[in-house]
């Protein structure tokens, strides 16, 4: 098992080493990875050893290694199904983004609740009535969930998803969602990354 | 000073008071707390005693003095105006998103590069060019920029928010970017999050 500290320094270190397989540079350092994850080159190559990586003094990380080797560890080389429920202002630019598809995430259909938007295709996927969402779920094999409905909507849905089968919910809202312990939740809260830059800007 | 990891629960507490403070409840439990910081109830009390905020053993705090409290300790009594620079997909979410303003947040104004966009108005502010970004920052007292342009561009409008005297970065772009000392940056990877929901689902 990762420790949990080593785990969330893990997908700045693959963001840095897949611009560098972008950019088809050969060698990474601890350095650059460090640069990245806001750490100390120890701590980098500290966490790296855990994963026998190993790196060539002085040079570095060879990228296709290092790159395929924390795909491995973070679960990003298999493809997960994901459905994503409240197609709105933050739901179109998930749908759109295409930044997420590295990481294994296949959105392959939307869900709201508001007639307009059903029918329509956004982010070349098309838009379900919620109402259809246990029986579509259960004909594919759909994973996880992405909620990104209203606070007062997103419990509801989240049951929604867990009743249809999915095995973890990505949420937007700002709420606590209350699932059974089997189901993984992960909680984004925007406005807790803006409390805390305000905090140090008034120090 | 206030300690790191309780810096990072405050933002959860906050929500948590919040939304009761909205439901016009008159007390808040530790337990309620707890669950919305997804810690137990014994860490909320100590995490609270800190900024002698009391609670009354079994009844829990009130609400309107702890919201008041918290807002006090993560500043975000004082509003601190801002500009958005990238009026793109997730730009113009966060433009249109009411959410942020109970944080302090006053996005005054934001910038494009793209013509078709300047001049427009989105989320009821103006798109400037990103050329007029210096004079427009110079003349309004303007604290932080929000940076949601992509990757490549990220680097050098942070260097032009720098120059024009902004103190704060809130970062959306998945780079690490280089300023200096007295700028704060805070950068949201939501691909981060993505990771990490991926790895424990596949253990
Ligand atoms: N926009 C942002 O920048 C931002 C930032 C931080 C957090 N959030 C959070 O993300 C969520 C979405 O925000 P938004 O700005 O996109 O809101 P929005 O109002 O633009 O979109 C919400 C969508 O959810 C749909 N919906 C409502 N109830 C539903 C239900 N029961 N089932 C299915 N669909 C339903 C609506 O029809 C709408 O399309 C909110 O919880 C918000 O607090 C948004
Ligand atoms: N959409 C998402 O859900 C999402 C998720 C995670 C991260 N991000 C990151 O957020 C950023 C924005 O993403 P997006 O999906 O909104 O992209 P987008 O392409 O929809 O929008 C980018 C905007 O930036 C503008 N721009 C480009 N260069 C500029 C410059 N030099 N000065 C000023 N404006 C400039 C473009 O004209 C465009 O309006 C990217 O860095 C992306 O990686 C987006």
């Amino acid at each position: 098992k990762v420790p949990k500290f080593t785990l969330k320094r893990l997908p700045y270190y693959y963001r840095c080493v897949h611009n560098f397989f972008e950019r088809e540079e050969e060698y990474v350092s601890s350095e650059d990875l460090a640069k990245a994850a806001q750490v100390n080159p120890v701590q980098v190559r500290r966490d790296l050893t855990l994963f026998k990586a190993m790196g060539i003094p002085g040079v570095g990380y060879r990228v296709p290694v290092l790159k395929s080797k924390l795909e491995e560890v973070l679960g990003l080389k298999s493809t997960n199904e994901a459905v994503l429920i409240g197609v709105g202002k933050l739901g179109r630019a998930i749908l759109e983004y295409p930044g997420f598809e590295r990481y294994g995430l296949n959105i392959i259909a939307s869900f709201d609740a508001d007639p307009v938007l059903v029918g329509k295709r956004i982010g070349n996927r098309e838009v379900f009535s919620i109402q259809e969402l246990p029986h579509i779920i259960n004909r594919l094999n759909i994973k996880v969930g992405i909620v990104t409905v209203p606070s007062q909507a997103a419990q509801y849905v989240a049951t929604l998803l867990v009743g249809s089968g999915v095995k973890a919910i990505w949420n937007f809202a700002p709420v606590s969602l209350e699932v059974p312990k089997h189901v993984i939740v992960r909680n984004e809260d925007l406005a807790a990354g803006l409390a805390t830059l305000f905090h140090h800007l008034a120090d």
